[in-house]
């Protein structure tokens, strides 16, 4: 673009970077120390019998816990608290998960097909008593694409402000703004790729990533309204608020 | 406002 210099691209790149490594919630030297420990066959056991209700509150918690790193990976990106707060919201509900599940990708291990979950490795077994198998599925299989892709640091933290700062999300106010916004981060992570010599095909991977992850969020949306269903009283009294004000 | 009270609430708090 014309209208941004190379030191500009540069700039953004180092600022989003920092952004991203001072809120990921865990330094990958951190997980290297928990030698990628797996759960025991009775510790798996022991979540598999776990009411559906207790596991959904566990997993529900554990959400809300990385969502909370990722409001404040949020409020470092340059120019997003210039939006105004409608907007800030707006994309907070819907792209904050979806970072969570970019996210995954670093505390995944994919020889095993196993996600740190609750100080361990963990299988999509361990999750069976939540009664979404599909979904659970879908999630480890995003984490297994992404984690094929090697993305640096910087590159997932490019491609995590990418998401939040989406355009298209419903209900935008300034659209402009964070229209702006994107482009500015996407010719940042364009810039990044180049400089680190990835092939092309990586940011048409990365663009699939997209639609990957709308889906993923919007049949956790549908998992979460079906558990509701038999549940309300479960998620009103026991389900993180914020997790309530994300998904309710 | 009183929806996103929490939101609001985190997105107001210093980043430190």
């Amino acid at each position: 673009s014309p209208t941004t210099s190379m030191a500009e691209l540069d700039h953004l790149v180092q600022v989003i970077s920092k952004s991203h490594l001072e809120t990921c919630q865990y330094l990958r030297e951190e997980l290297q120390q928990m030698s990628w420990q797996n759960f025991l066959q009775d510790e798996v056991e022991s979540y598999q019998s776990k009411p559906r209700e207790v596991m959904w509150q566990l997993c529900a918690v554990k959400i809300t816990e990385a969502i909370q790193y990722v409001v404040e990976f949020a409020k470092r990106i340059d120019g997003f608290m210039d939006l105004c707060q409608n907007d800030q919201i707006v994309l907070l509900k819907a792209g904050s998960l979806e970072v969570v599940f970019v996210r995954m990708c670093r505390v995944f291990d994919s020889q095993n097909n196993t996600v740190y979950f609750d100080g361990k490795f963990a299988g999509p077994e361990v999750f069976k008593a939540l009664g979404c198998d599909d979904l659970i599925t879908s999630v480890f299989d995003f984490a297994k694409s992404m984690c094929s892709l090697h993305l640096s640091e910087d590159e997932l933290a490019l491609f995590s402000a990418f998401i939040l700062l989406s355009a298209d999300r419903t209900w935008l106010q300034e659209k402009l703004q964070v229209e702006k916004l994107q482009q500015k981060t996407q010719l940042a992570l364009q810039h990044l790729l180049q400089k680190n010599q990835r092939e092309d095909g990586v940011l048409n991977k990365l663009r699939f990533k997209v639609s990957a992850l709308r889906s993923l969020c919007s049949r956790h949306t549908e998992k979460l309204s079906a558990f509701r269903a038999v549940y309300p009283d479960i998620v009103r009294t026991h389900f993180p608020p914020l997790y309530k004000e994300l998904f309710g | 406002k009183e929806k996103h009270k929490i939101l609001h609430q985190l997105l107001q708090n210093s980043t430190s």
